[in-house]
Formats: C-alpha cells, structure tokens, sequence
C-alpha cells in the first residue's frame, strides 16, 4: 500500500533528525527531506511489518546524489600532466580559522611527491603569529621547500614570489597555504578574492572542519562566492565524527570532496568514499 | 464583515488562556528549528521541547501576551537558567592561579591563553604562560609572539618531549618569578586518541590545575557534548569558552558541554587579536541561539 500523507510527514521528521543527530547541518538535512518526498509519495510499502526495506534505499539514494567524491587517481593525472607546461601548476588553500590547511598542505605535498610530482609551497599565511614557522618546520619534514617574507607582507606578493621560483627552478607544482578567516568578515573574503585575481591557481580546495556544525553551509557558501572551490577536504575524521558536514558541504555548495584528513601526521590523508559514509550517516 | 471577523477570530486564539494545541505545537517547532540551527544538540532540543511543551499546556496564559510570546518567554527564561543565570567570574582565589588549557585541536586554545594572560595582566595581576604543547610545530613560538612586549613571562623548552616535566619546571620558574596567574596551553586532542587522553590527566594529577578551561569552538555541531564529555573524565572541567563567536555560527554546541561538565561558560572569543575576549553573558548569548 501506499504511505498516507501523515505517515509521508514523519518518516521525512525521522529522517531530519537522523541527518542532523548525525552532523548534518539542518538546511542540508531539510532540502534532501524535502527531495524525497514525492519519491515517498510514490512508493508502495509492505500492508504489514517493515517498511524500513522499502525506505532505506530511498534515503540512501538521497544521499548518493548529494555527496560528490574525486576520482583520486585522475585528479593526480591531472596534476602530473600540468607539470609538463612551463607554467607550474598552482593549488590555493582556503578556508576557516583552525581547520586544518597548514597541516593539510603539507599533507597533499608530500602525497604528490610519493607520485613522483616535487612542490614548492608558498606561506601565504602571513599574518598569525608563527604561521610562516609552523609551515617551515613541516614542510622540512619532507624534504619540500617553502617560500616566505615577513609577517604583515602581501599573501598574494609571497605566491607570486614561490611562483616565480617554482617557474625558474622548474618545479611544475606550487601549493598555497593561506590565512585562515571567518565567512562574516568581508575584508578578509574580499582579501582571497584579491589573492586569487591576482595568482589566478588553477585549483581552489576549501579546507574546512568535519566537526563544523550548521557553520558548514555558511562557510561553504561565502568562500565559494568570493573565490570558488573546486575541491574540499574536511579533516579531524580520526575524531570518531559521523562525517554529517560532508553533506552540508556538497549540499551547499555541489563540489567533491577530494581528500579526507584522518590525523595529525603528514601520512594521515585519504581518499573519500562515499558508501562508507551513507552506511555511517543511516545507522 | 469578513475582515473584521478575521481578526477577531485571531484575537480570540491569540489571548485565548485555554492552551490550543496546534498553536503551542507550531511555535514549539519554530523554537526547536531556531535551537538545532545553532547547533544545539537534537537530544536535548527533544528533551527540551518536551519539557517547554509540557509546562505551557498546563498554564494559562496572562493577559495581554499572545501565545507565541509566552512560550518564547518561558524557554528563554529556561535556557538562561540552564546557564547559571547572570555572569559568572573567574576568581582569581589563590597565588599563584594555575589554569590548565585544554580542548580539541584548533579550537583556539593557545590564542585564547593569549587573550586571557592579557585580561589578567591588565587588571594587574603577574601573569606567566607555560607552553606544553610538545606536537604541534612552533607551539612555544606562537605563543611568544602573540605575548610580545606585554610583561607576560612564557615559558617552554624548544626540544621539548615530556610535557610533565615542562609543566613542573614551568611552574617551578613561574612561582620563582613570583608570577600571580599562571595559564598552562596544553596540546590540542580529541577523545579518540587515548595516548593523549592519558597524558592530559596525568598532566592534570601533576599540576594539579585550580581551574580548567575547556576551550569550544563555536563552529562545532552534535560532538560538542561527547568531546567535552572525555575530557571532563580526564580533566575535570570548571569552566568553558566559546571562541570564533564572530562566525555565522551561534555557538549551540555549548549547552551540551554546559550540560556534561556543569561547567559555566565564562568567557567568549570574538576574534583573532589578543583584545578580542569578551566575559560570556548568557542573556544576549541566548537572544543570539533564538535567533
Ligand atoms: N586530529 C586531527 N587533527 C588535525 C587534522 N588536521 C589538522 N589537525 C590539527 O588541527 C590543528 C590546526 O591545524 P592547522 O593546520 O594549523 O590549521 P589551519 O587551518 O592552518 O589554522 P589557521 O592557519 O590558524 O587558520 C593542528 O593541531 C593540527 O595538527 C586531522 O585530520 N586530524
Ligand atoms: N575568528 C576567530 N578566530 C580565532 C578565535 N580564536 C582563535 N582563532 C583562530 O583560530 C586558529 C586556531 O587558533 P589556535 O590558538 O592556534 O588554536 P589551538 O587550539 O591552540 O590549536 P592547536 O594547538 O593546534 O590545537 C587561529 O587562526 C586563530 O587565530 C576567535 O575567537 N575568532
Ligand atoms: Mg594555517
Ligand atoms: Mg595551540
């Protein structure tokens, strides 16, 4: 038989609260209710016993649609084949106070170089205290080098800079860390607008935090308006989270997720697999 | 005429003293939706909602109010209440202070160390901070720089490895330097990482902190409780503070660490520099989560 209206009403509750016990930011959660709703109109569910047979595939599917994942292999193809120009291939990180870039950077550099593809990265981080030291003493750890000046000097000057002597030293990838910053604060988004105008990267990966709440839409939203994101990568997953903010990302904002930080170490970095996490964010 | 009846008709629902059910309902969902948008935790905006829904069926309502007032006024009083009611202070009880820093990476704590050393050096006290964060590279370095040039004592050792032992000849140096406050910044970590979950309490039974500060970030969503949880166990906390309150986020997650420790929030970070600590006011914090 078919759901009646009322029983439509909380089975799309019930799946609300599920999303968002489970970390998903409730403007996420309540646009895929409202996307499986006519598909619960339509479905025909047993007269007696479990309908959760007939219902688990539909949310599951909701959730397949959503979540958007990065073929890992093309990405570093990509990258690879990009190092063959004259011009180096240029990866600017972005995103919130705290979340994870420095750290993450480093990360993907030394993950590039396991395939072969040696970076050159820029300290664009040039105004919180000890940001230009952190990033030096990580990069050393594997054998990347870094490109600074002083704090208060121009972040967009400092990536020319590493760019420059990326293009001179023929080495074909420069990642960008840059200050973190808060989705409210115009001068600082209008601040990476200006640093990509001016560096024009061929990628933007917003880094954000998987323990973000109902931020995560907000976030998403702006840093895509101001600088758009090509990729993300959510880190601090070691943390025993559900992974909800997952789905208020590539709800917000429909981009992939192309890694998963999983740690403080520089080896701690995955890729992102979705069915895992449907299977996570349902039980 | 139609109009006139309308309105009447509205009247007549909104001073209605007999409790209509599906206006308390609808007001009741609006609230719960305001609640989980600030990232307070489903359990409790459940529990809550049970409790509000409960309490307004069985009171009439005054005159001159409308419905959708009442229930607000009664679940603003409430959560106002569940946050210790009017400002708390962070007494400075004894010399020297020790206030042990801790909370999940990145929330904030060694910035918040900053703002806070500053806060008590400027109503006069000596302030000293010890860095035992032994992981994160140029720990001791960020602190030296945000503390430059404020007369505040920092201490740390480059090469570091035992934050135990830092912290006892930290404190050793600190009460040397006849230091008032002395604020420990301890490494971030999470409740799944044992090994640190471990030193954090046998940094606890070393130093025997008079007060912990659990440093929240306001940004988080539904593990704010469970996280604040662990290291409550580890560490018992006295009080929170919730920073990157200048987000688009409204900072929800803490009722849940409220509701864990029993710990009051006493402070509020609203910022990046050192002056950017403001004293945590539940009043215009909760007006904030209501949106
Ligand atoms: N557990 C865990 N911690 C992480 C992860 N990624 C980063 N961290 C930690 O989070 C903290 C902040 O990391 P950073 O790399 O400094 O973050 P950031 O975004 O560059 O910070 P700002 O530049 O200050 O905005 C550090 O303690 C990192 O070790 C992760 O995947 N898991
Ligand atoms: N917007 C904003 N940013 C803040 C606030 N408090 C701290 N930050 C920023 O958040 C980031 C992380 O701050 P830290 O003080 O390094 O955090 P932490 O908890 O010590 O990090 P770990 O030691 O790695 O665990 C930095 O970019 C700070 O400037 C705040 O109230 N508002
Ligand atoms: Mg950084
Ligand atoms: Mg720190």
């Amino acid at each position: 038989r078919q759901l009646s209206d009322e029983e439509i009403d909380e089975v799309i509750e019930e799946f609300k609260w599920q999303l968002v016990s489970n970390d998903v930011a409730l403007l996420a959660a309540e646009g895929l209710a409202s996307e499986i709703k006519e598909k619960l109109s339509m479905v025909k569910v047993p007269l007696f016993g479990n309908r959760g047979e007939v219902l688990k595939p539909i949310f599951r599917e909701a959730l397949s649609s959503v979540l958007l994942e990065t073929d890992e292999e093309q990405f570093i193809s990509k990258v690879r084949a990009a190092g063959h120009d004259t011009e180096p291939f240029k990866l600017l990180f972005v995103g919130p106070n705290g979340g994870g870039k420095t750290t993450t950077v480093v990360k993907v550099a030394k993950r590039l170089k396991r395939e072969g593809i040696p970076s050159l990265i820029a300290c664009s981080d040039t105004f919180r205290a000890a940001a230009i030291e952190q990033l030096k003493r990580l990069a050393e750890t594997i054998g990347v080098r870094t490109v600074s000046q002083k704090y208060g000097s121009d972040p967009a000057a400092v990536a020319i800079d590493a760019v420059n002597s990326a293009r001179s030293n023929r080495i074909p990838l420069v990642l960008i860390d840059t200050a973190g910053r808060t989705e409210v604060d115009t001068n600082l988004l209008e601040e990476m607008r200006k640093i990509k105008r001016v560096v024009s990267p061929d990628t933007v990966i917003f880094v954000g935090d998987v323990l973000t709440g109902n931020a995560m839409v907000e976030q998403a939203t702006k840093f895509n308006e101001y600088v758009g994101v090509d990729y993300a990568i959510l880190t601090k997953l070691d943390a025993d989270v559900r992974g909800g903010a997952t789905v208020s990302l590539c709800f917000a904002v429909k981009r992939p997720i192309l890694f998963l930080g999983v740690g403080q170490g520089l080896d701690d970095i995955v890729s992102f697999k979705k069915s895992e996490f449907i299977h996570r964010l349902l039980s | 005429n139609l109009a006139q009846g309308i309105r009447s008709a509205i009247a007549r629902l909104i001073s209605s003293p007999v409790p209509d059910r599906q206006t308390i309902e609808e007001v009741i969902r609006g609230i719960q939706r305001a609640l989980l948008l600030a990232d307070v935790r489903a359990d409790l905006v459940k529990s809550f909602s049970d409790n509000i829904r409960e309490r307004t069926f069985n009171v009439e309502l005054p005159r001159g109010i409308s419905r959708r007032d009442h229930i607000l006024k009664i679940v603003y009083d409430e959560l106002v209440r569940l946050l210790g009611g009017e400002r708390k202070e962070l007494r400075v009880s004894r010399t020297p202070f020790v206030i042990m820093m801790v909370g999940i990476q990145g929330t904030g704590k060694t910035t918040s160390t900053a703002k806070l050393a500053n806060y008590f050096a400027k109503s006069g006290y000596r302030v000293g901070v010890v860095v035992v964060d032994v992981y994160r590279p140029a720990a001791l370095h960020q602190a030296r720089q945000l503390l430059e040039g404020r007369g505040i004592f920092v201490y740390g050792e480059e090469d570091g490895q035992d934050p135990v032992q830092i912290a006892k000849r930290g404190l050793k140096y600190m009460s040397e330097q006849k230091v008032d406050v002395v604020i420990v910044d301890t490494a971030g970590r999470h409740k799944e990482q044992q090994g640190l979950m471990l030193e954090m309490n046998e940094l606890y039974e070393a130093i025997r902190p008079d007060s912990v500060g659990l440093i929240v970030d306001a940004t988080i969503g539904q593990q704010a409780g469970q996280q604040a949880e662990a290291f409550h166990r580890v560490s018992p906390v006295g009080w929170i503070m919730l920073t990157k309150m200048d987000t688009s986020a409204r900072g929800g997650g803490a009722l849940a660490a409220v509701n864990v420790t029993g710990a009051p929030i006493l402070f509020i970070g609203t910022g990046e520099k050192i002056e950017d600590l403001e004293r945590f006011d539940p009043k215009s914090y909760v007006s904030r989560l209501l949106g």
